[in-house]
């Protein structure tokens, strides 16, 4: 189950970003970039959110979590029509 | 839709709500199934030209050519699906539009209702007749498609929710839910706060899992929730037993009809090999058993309408389907493929013992059309979910409750309407329940509101739709439960039923800005990240010398939870405590001076409530004055609860707020 990858919310400090970035998403992109190569980036938010969503495996949302500037990792949860 | 804009008033106060250009510059965003556009609903004759602030798209897709589908009226249409599709794999297109076309119904049923143009002669198959209208039909519409068939993705929700704002929507509409969970964890609560940030009001369904207390979704202070309640429209069938009794049900059967002499009548539960056969799963019914004849299933597990397509499969004339005590006297009609009608519990109780009476039993089912000025209107549904607010209890929620059952509005061309995929009927309109429905009537308000008040915040426009609600019917009686037939409480119903009218002049506002949300989070001792999370715009961190508490957020109404106090036995003492609320009113009125009166009723205690000042005095119009309550309560046991009101008013305005009161 550790392997298999889920997709993620992952909410980032925007003010927290390195000089050496000149957009937030290249500093998203190598954030996810920095735990694994492969996973898939599904959004970026920069209004109502600050940070991306990907598909990752539990470990590599963990190494996520652990990054510089990030400040969350949720699950993406789902949720049903009332 | 055919019914509301009466019931809610709103043909009694076109002046109240001019549909001049101003609402016609509000743009409602829907988080739905996506949109089917062909609708007359979305007929944008007479609208100007596209608000000069809009930066919305309208996606192509194979189905979907922009240049057909959206308009001056449906000025935005997209989909979000990445979230979806990593969990659950590509998109079926054979079963569902990669595009924002709705093949449900769902989301062209809650645009529709929020804003849809005025159709005449609309109905459902006869049923509900009349023209039908969005809340705010010069509104414009933006869909976002969020939801599939397996689901709505928190991940698509949120980049749904930042394209709307980014586009330009003034108000979202959100009938979809999760689990009670802290907000900094909930992606609804994250978008709607910085929505609400940028002035955008975020109206949200509470969530279909009442009578069961504390069942609520979308539970953050800066949501608009909306629980259902009825309508004085129905649609009564009734049950003709050999015996000569008649049992009123509902339904919205448009078939051919049952002969008016009695034919025979069994219990699912007796046509049976399967020890639940009374709810008339699939596979469950005998053909041989119930072949030509009326059958009483009993409601739970699977839908309704599935239930009659069983009945139907196995070669029934009909069905009787009869609530039982999870549903209680809630009677929600359904457009069933064969004659059939729901009950009771009490009906179908009566029912159940005559058909077990004996083998020979008989009955009809007459079905009576459509019944306008149903009394007492509205009530409850008993599938509303009910406070108090598992996350925070210091905050009363529902905030309110609007028209959320049997709501006739525009339907998908794809789908039946009942949605089974037996049912090849298309139909314009279709009449569906749940807080779903409710939800974008609210919104759509808010977006009449928006319209005639451009400068009032997220929070005001809340709190004018709240303190403006009702509680008691004309006569004076309060608005009943339907599940227990007794009194709504403020954990049923907030602060009660929308009152648009009113609302538009409710005198006083109970304001709120991002800022104050801020504090609120400190004083549910968030962490930095997790106050990050919500608000990552702002570089914030609670001030340890500063005193924080829920009860200082100037929230429309009162939600007042007292722990129990024991002994060293482990028994109640006598003691009592004190709680002290804070709040801050603006006049949006004329000059005026307010008087507070106040009103609790608790079983087995006598509570005090004090209000100081309890006389405000406004002598300009945006004048801010503060006051406090203290409440004074006896210890009782944990469990109890009781419910009290707080109206402030110049003998003009009434500004109500509710008091939930409850020990733990």
């Amino acid at each position: 189950a550790a392997a298999v990858p889920t997709s993620y919310i992952i909410h980032m400090a925007k003010s927290q970003m390195p000089a050496r970035f000149a957009e937030h998403s290249h500093w998203y992109d190598a954030s996810l970039r920095s735990v694994s190569d492969s996973a898939e980036l599904l959004y970026t938010y920069d209004t109502v959110a600050h940070g991306f969503s990907a598909k990752l495996t539990p470990a590599e949302a963990r190494a996520l979590s652990r990054q510089h500037g990030v400040v969350a990792v949720l699950p993406d949860i789902r949720y049903e029509l009332h | 839709t055919t019914r509301t804009p009466e019931f809610l008033g709103l043909d009694r106060s076109a002046a109240l709500f001019p549909q001049s250009d101003n609402a016609a510059d509000i743009v409602v965003g829907v988080l739905d199934t996506g949109v089917w556009p062909e609708r007359k609903s979305f007929d944008d004759t007479g609208f100007g030209a596209i608000p000069a602030g809009w930066n919305g798209q309208c996606v192509a897709a194979k189905d979907f050519d922009p240049a057909k589908a959206c308009n001056r009226k449906l000025i935005g249409a997209r989909f979000f699906s990445k979230g979806y599709e990593s969990r659950l794999g590509p998109i079926d297109e054979n079963r569902e539009s990669r595009s924002p076309r709705d093949g449900d119904g769902h989301g062209t049923h809650t645009s529709t209702t929020a804003t849809g143009s005025a159709v005449p002669d609309a109905s459902l198959l006869g049923y509900a007749s009349g023209t039908a209208r969005g809340m705010s039909p010069r509104a414009r519409v933006a869909v976002y498609k969020v939801c599939w068939m397996g689901g709505c993705f928190s991940s698509d929700i949120l980049a749904a929710i930042n394209a709307a704002v980014d586009d330009g929507c003034h108000i979202l509409s959100l009938s979809l839910g999760g689990g009670a969970t802290e907000y900094f964890r909930d992606s609804v609560a994250i978008g709607a706060f910085n929505a609400m940030e940028r002035g955008v009001v975020v109206s949200c369904s509470a969530g279909n899992a009442g009578p069961g207390v504390a069942t609520l979704s979308n539970l953050a202070p800066w949501i608009t929730t909306v629980g259902a309640g009825t309508l004085d429209r129905d649609f009564p069938a009734y049950v003709v037993l050999g015996n000569g009794k008649n049992y009123t049900g509902v339904s919205l059967y448009s078939g051919k009809p049952l002969p008016s002499t009695p034919i025979p009548f069994v219990f699912a539960g007796n046509a049976t090999n399967s020890t639940i056969g009374n709810l008339c799963m699939p596979g469950t019914l005998l053909p041989e058993k119930v072949a030509g004849k009326i059958v009483l299933c009993e409601r739970g597990i699977n839908p309704r309408v599935q239930k009659g397509m069983v009945v139907k499969d196995a070669g029934g004339a009909g069905m009787v389907l009869a609530n039982t005590a999870a549903n209680g006297e809630e009677l929600v009609a359904d457009s069933h493929l064969l004659p059939a009608t729901l009950v009771g519990e009490k009906a179908g109780n009566e029912i159940k013992t005559y058909v077990l009476s004996g083998p020979d039993t008989t009955a009809t089912i007459v079905f009576g059309g459509t019944k306008i000025g149903v009394q007492p209107s509205p009530v409850v549904a008993a599938f509303s979910s009910r406070g108090p607010n598992a996350v925070t209890p210091e905050i009363l929620k529902p905030d309110l409750i609007a028209p959320g059952v049997n709501i006739l509005a525009g339907w998908t061309g794809t789908a039946g309407p009942t949605g089974l995929p037996a049912d090849t009927r298309r139909v314009e309109f279709n009449i569906i329940s749940g807080t779903s429905m409710s939800c974008p009537h609210v919104s759509g308000l808010a977006a009449l509101l928006k319209g005639v008040h451009p400068d009032w915040s997220p929070a005001a426009i809340k709190s004018a739709l709240m303190t403006s609600a009702y509680i008691d019917y004309p006569n004076g009686n309060s608005i009943l439960d339907v599940a227990t037939g007794l009194a709504a409480t403020p954990f049923d119903i907030g602060a009660g039923h929308v009152d648009p009218p009113k609302a538009v002049d409710p005198g006083l506002v109970y304001d709120l800005t991002a800022d104050d949300y801020l504090d609120f989070f400190c004083a549910l001792n968030y962490t930095p990240p997790q106050i990050a999370t919500i608000a990552p715009g702002r570089n914030f961190t609670c001030d340890s010398k500063k005193s924080y508490a829920v009860s200082k957020l100037n929230y429309p109404s009162f939600s007042v939870p007292f722990a129990t106090a024991t002994g060293s036995a482990g028994d109640s003492t006598a003691t009592t405590t004190t709680l002290t609320y804070e709040r801050t009113v603006t006049n949006v009125g004329s000059p005026a001076t307010y008087k507070a009166t106040t009103t609790a009723k608790v079983d087995g205690g006598e509570i005090k409530i004090t209000v100081d000042p309890a006389v405000l005095e406004f002598t300009e119009t945006g004048a801010k004055k503060s006051y406090t309550v203290k409440f004074t309560a006896p210890s009782l046991p944990s469990g109890s609860s009781g419910s009290g009101r707080l109206v402030w008013s110049d003998g003009k305005h009434i500004v109500g707020s509710p008091i939930a009161f409850t020990w733990t």
